[in-house]
């Protein structure tokens, strides 16, 4: 992996988003990775519905939460993403209004990433933002910095939230993790986490996964 | 040593005196505030003073609060049995209405009262909290600076709820928020102290450089920060299979 790394310079994230009181963070991760990977794959940055997948994704519970796995099938089932702007969010479900006429975006597959944090960043690098699950201890009153809590305090067997993997690098020598999240620009540093890298901080490394867009 | 009145109003280990007796019971009710039936405490013994000044009393209040056991996973991260809590609690009455300052609860580790001084965790982890919080006095914001110092100040200081009520005041305005009455008020007032706590917790436990304090959600209880905005289905269900990536030396 290169010693650093961070797609929102290379114009592969969209704006941070806001989830609203919704526990919708499954839908945000994943849109997120099918931006990053149709940006990757065909050159357009899109900003893709979280809508979609609370109204239509009948595996996952909108925002009583739900898993990335079950929402790449359900994007792959129903036949791809439409935009934030034709299918836009609202924080809450309602009834299902896909269009596969409007869908602008597909994905071929999904895979799971390895919890080798060095293979991580070399993937992240060389293939795009990553969809992570994390236990979210602390970020209730996060507001700037590298985060790394005592292990016992932040659990990877505790995981309770979904995020996006942009980039890592180091701050004065501490390695970090670029987290895109999904609670508006009002929280964190203009809505990103940072969290400690190469400690399997808060389980950073038990659930990462990817689309695939051939 | 057994605790001794070291003033007047001081109330040694017992049953809560008639003069500790509605503050102590206000503080109870907030404790267990969002539970539900079956898994509230219930109070043991408690110990504290007050101190008058104008038309209000400060309530500074030790108890020990009986936990029944937890087993329901929707209810509590980790399976429990009985346990019991030593709480210390800041409560001020101002005209007949209370307010909760500060709530701060932790397992007992050895038995309580009448024994010497009570050693739980919460006192430990504060100690030790006190000590990490001035190793860093530069590594935070200045809204943070003054909640830690006030946090650190002596919890009879007559400036502690005015000073605290300010910031909260200041987050009020900067997130916009509203409440439905003034008991609403108090209550999320009463949380938000209880968070800055939480915060300095987690700040002192912190081996980044991270820096915690006031947020957005600052006003809300763990439990309704975890139900709105988290996600637990991540950890309880398996999920689609999906067949493992090739690392990118192989692509």
């Amino acid at each position: 992996a290169p010693p650093e790394w961070d797609w929102r310079s290379k114009g592969a994230v969209t704006k941070v988003k806001d989830q609203g009181m919704c526990g919708s963070c499954w839908a945000f991760s994943v849109t997120g990775n099918v931006e990053g990977q149709w940006f990757l794959n065909q050159g357009t940055l899109l900003s893709l519905s979280e809508q979609e997948l609370l109204d239509c994704d009948k595996m996952d519970k909108a925002c009583m939460g739900g898993l990335p796995s079950n929402a790449y099938s359900a994007i792959k089932n129903l036949g791809g993403l439409e935009t934030e702007d034709d299918y836009s969010y609202q924080g809450h479900m309602q009834s299902c209004n896909f269009s596969a006429e409007k869908a602008k975006v597909y994905i071929n597959d999904s895979v799971e990433l390895s919890q080798n944090e060095q293979k991580l960043a070399a993937w992240l690098a060389k293939r795009g933002p990553i969809s992570v699950a994390i236990n979210a201890f602390g970020m209730q009153f996060y507001r700037h910095g590298i985060s790394r809590p005592l292990r016992p305090l932040c659990s990877p067997w505790l995981i309770d939230h979904a995020v996006l993997l942009v980039g890592y690098g180091n701050r004065s020598d501490v390695p970090f993790w670029a987290i895109k999240n999904s609670w508006g620009t009002d929280w964190g540093e203009k809505g990103y986490y940072y969290l400690h890298r190469g400690s399997g901080a808060c389980g950073v490394n038990t659930m990462a996964s990817s689309a695939v867009v051939d | 040593a057994p605790a001794q009145p070291r003033a007047a109003s001081f109330q040694a280990w017992g049953p809560p005196s008639p003069e500790l007796l509605a503050p102590t019971r206000f503080a109870l009710e907030m404790f267990n505030r969002g539970r539900a039936a079956g898994t509230r405490a219930v109070l043991g013994l408690v110990r504290g003073r007050v101190r008058r000044a104008g038309q209000g009393s400060l309530y500074s209040l030790e108890a020990t609060l009986e936990e029944p056991p937890c087993n329901d996973p929707m209810v509590c991260r980790l399976p429990v049995s009985k346990k019991t809590l030593l709480c210390s609690f800041q409560v001020l009455d101002e005209l007949g209405r209370h307010v909760l300052l500060r709530k701060d609860c932790g397992p007992v580790d050895t038995k309580v009262p009448g024994a010497g001084e009570p050693k739980s965790a919460f006192t430990q982890g504060s100690a030790m909290i006190s000590s990490l919080s001035q190793n860093h006095p530069d590594n935070r914001n200045e809204t943070f600076s003054s909640v830690i110092s006030l946090l650190n100040e002596d919890p009879l200081s007559q400036d502690l709820p005015v000073k605290m009520a300010s910031i909260f005041k200041n987050f009020v305005i900067t997130y916009n928020r509203t409440y439905e009455s003034k008991e609403e008020a108090r209550w999320r007032l009463s949380v938000f102290v209880n968070n800055m706590v939480r915060a300095q917790k987690i700040q002192a436990l912190d081996r980044g450089t991270a820096q915690y304090g006031v947020t957005k959600f600052s006003d809300l209880t763990e439990e309704e920060f975890r139900t709105i905005y988290l996600n637990t289905l991540l950890r309880k269900e398996p999920g689609n299979k999906m067949k493992q990536a090739k690392s990118v030396g192989d692509l």
